[in-house]
């Protein structure tokens, strides 16, 4: 059986949110090193996926390894029910065609159980081949989300160019153009107070607009905008995310969970004529 | 714009 105790609702809800506009189903794989997940959605243009670990829940128990289909929407509206500061208790017997959720309120005053169907699904799990990409990059999480809308004011896809001056995104369409241009600063992992605001506490005190690029290899990608900014429904999960593209592969953009573990994405880039 | 490119052009089944 799997039985998993964690601490705060809203790292799961956050979880179900940045993914269920991409996937309308997948499986959780539960193993006794924790929970994950990896589908891609039905363009297969875009793979989600992500790992909690099991040392980042309060208690964690998985006698065998499961395999959980879910349905996100369901999974959704069944978190919505939990307050963000609920305990959460995921809890799935062996061969149990129903996933359990008990939410319990801080102060104990208040429990609630609820449980979601669990589907039987044939996903086909992809192998991602572990790579160094060429160019890393790392800013504010809410950075890249106002990024990703400016450009989409504009255009539908944007053009990373990182080079040794600096990452630049670029977009265009009917009414215009645009770019912007982030230099790399190293002030990204700076604690100390600065002019330049600061990131929405939590650890690291990161600089709201500062940037770091680590470039092995000049890069430039075309990426669809509709799918970073279905991506950056995972900003509030995390301070910050890294961006790690090379030249004609697909981009990784990644968020942080805590100490928990991570959301991940995979976007195919755009080809050239 | 290019064209949209597929992922399982890049990652293969297990």
């Amino acid at each position: 059986m799997l039985e998993a105790r964690l601490l705060q609702a809203s790292i799961l809800k956050g979880i179900v949110e940045s993914v269920k506009d991409l996937v309308r189903e997948a499986n959780f794989d539960c193993s006794d090193s924790g929970i994950s997940f990896q589908a891609m959605d039905e363009s297969n243009v875009a793979l989600s996926s992500f790992l909690l670990r099991a040392e980042g829940f309060e208690t964690y128990r998985c006698d065998r390894n499961l395999s959980l289909g879910v349905r996100f929407s369901s999974l959704s509206k069944i978190l919505k029910c939990a307050n963000n500061d609920d305990i959460v208790v995921i809890r799935a017997e062996d061969d149990a065609d129903v996933l359990n959720f008990v939410f319990e309120s801080p102060d104990e005053s208040k429990i609630s159980e609820y449980q979601i169907k669990l589907l039987d699904i044939d996903g086909e799990h992809l192998s991602i081949p572990e790579q160094e990409f060429d160019c890393v990059i790392k800013m504010s999480s809410s950075e890249f989300s106002k990024l990703c809308r400016d450009m989409t004011l504009l255009g539908q896809t944007v053009v990373i160019d990182a080079a040794k001056e600096g990452v630049k995104f670029s977009t265009y369409g009917d009414i215009g153009a645009g770019s912007v241009l982030y230099k790399h600063s190293s002030s990204i992992d700076d604690s100390s107070s600065g002019s330049g605001g600061k990131g929405r506490g939590g650890s690291g005190g990161m600089s709201a607009r500062g940037c770091s690029i680590e470039l092995r290899e000049p890069v430039s990608l075309e990426l669809s905008l509709k799918y970073l900014n279905n991506f950056t429904k995972a900003a509030p999960l995390s301070d910050y995310v890294v961006i790690s593209a090379s030249n004609e592969i697909p981009v990784m953009v990644q968020f942080d969970v805590g100490d928990i573990g991570y959301i991940r994405y995979y976007l195919a880039p755009q080809i050239k004529d | 714009a290019g064209l949209q490119g597929r992922l399982d052009t890049f990652f293969k089944p297990v």
